[in-house]
């Protein structure tokens, strides 16, 4: 595993950040970065997919009421691929809207997803090799948080209620003599430096650290390795055809 | 007596100054003043908790005002959170041991 990983880093990986406005989809929104991000990678081919169509197509077609990245994962699979953002654009309002998966071309598709180890060292090494993932946090002390590696325990942030999706885009290590800071009028001294993970948020990117936040990498803050999900993205395979009578 | 009074004099200002500002960078409008007084409320609980988050956290992160200090933390958990608790995960997924990664 190396020491730092930042998938912002690499060029046209990593999507600009997206708001979810009063629509909770961040299930959709994590789901539909991991797919492009991980397309973008494989086939050095540019792709922008559709979240609205992750909304409207889901089997309960209430996608603003909440989900989970696996329910986006079967859309997929279920439409045989996901059209682009600009054929098929994010609404932003939480009224239903009817599947329009038929309609548009699609433009990226996976063959599979998968449940990672929730091993943190595994998670770091599978992110590296392979692209960003997803994961479901409790997002607690997102409500208060600024800037910074948040660093918390089991009380303070339980790591069993798991609320929120998120795209998993790096870790690092904070360097050593970034100590001391300012907050809420006085100063205090920082603790030891910390190894963190980087992770894209969908609050639109005046939000936090330019749309993304930091959490320690180490001890499940938050419950950040309860549900790490990957897409595993291919072209659609055809099928062979037999020549073996009825 | 006098002193408390003294004390506590400016603060409710210096507070509603706060929220002003706090309006004004989140784009922020209450519609009748008993709504403003429960948002500024909520504000300057939130503002008292970002602080206590702020002395128990163990990284180096840094709590305060956000868009989401206007709302408690039922209203913020209802608008952003996830309804539904995951109690399993769907059959098909399998889970990736960590004796495959060094095939990579």
């Amino acid at each position: 595993v190396p020491r730092t990983c930042d998938w912002r880093k690499a060029k046209n990986i990593i999507s600009s950040v997206k708001n979810q406005g009063s629509c909770k989809c961040c299930w959709a929104m994590a789901a539909a970065d991991n797919i492009q991000a991980l397309w973008r990678i494989k086939h050095q081919q540019f792709v922008d997919v559709s979240v609205q169509e992750l909304l409207d197509c889901e089997r309960c077609g209430n996608g603003c009421n909440g989900g989970f990245v696996w329910d986006a994962y079967l859309t997929v699979l279920n439409n045989s691929g996901l059209a682009s953002e600009k054929d098929y654009p994010f609404q932003g309002d939480r009224k239903p809207h009817r599947c329009l998966a038929k309609k548009y071309k699609k433009v990226a598709w996976i063959q599979d997803f998968t449940m990672l180890s929730n091993n943190e060292q595994a998670i770091a090494h599978y992110l590296a090799v392979h692209g960003p993932i997803t994961v479901t946090i409790n997002m607690k002390l997102l409500q208060h948080y600024q800037k910074g590696v948040i660093k918390a325990t089991p009380s303070s942030c339980d790591p069993r209620q798991v609320d929120h999706s998120v795209l998993l885009v790096g870790f690092g290590k904070e360097k050593e003599g970034m100590q001391t800071g300012t907050v809420l009028s006085h100063s205090r001294k920082r603790r030891h430096s910390s190894p963190y993970w980087i992770l894209k948020n969908s609050w639109g990117a005046h939000w936090g650290e330019k749309g993304y936040f930091r959490l320690y990498r180490g001890n499940n803050t938050c419950g950040v390795t309860k549900y790490p999900f990957t897409a595993q993205v291919d072209s659609p395979v055809k099928k062979a055809r037999t020549s073996c009578p009825p | 007596d006098s002193l408390l009074t003294k004390d506590a004099g400016p603060r409710p200002l210096e507070l509603k100054e706060v929220f002003k500002l706090f309006q004004i960078r989140f784009n922020r409008s209450y519609w009748n003043p008993a709504e403003y007084t429960r948002r500024l409320s909520i504000f300057a609980h939130n503002l008292a908790q970002a602080q206590r988050l702020q002395q128990e956290d163990l990284g180096t992160a840094e709590f305060g005002e956000t868009p989401f200090s206007d709302l408690t933390e039922e209203e913020f958990g209802q608008l952003y959170g996830q309804e539904r608790s995951p109690e399993r995960t769907p059959n098909m997924t399998k889970k990736v041991e960590s004796n495959t990664w060094g095939e990579s």
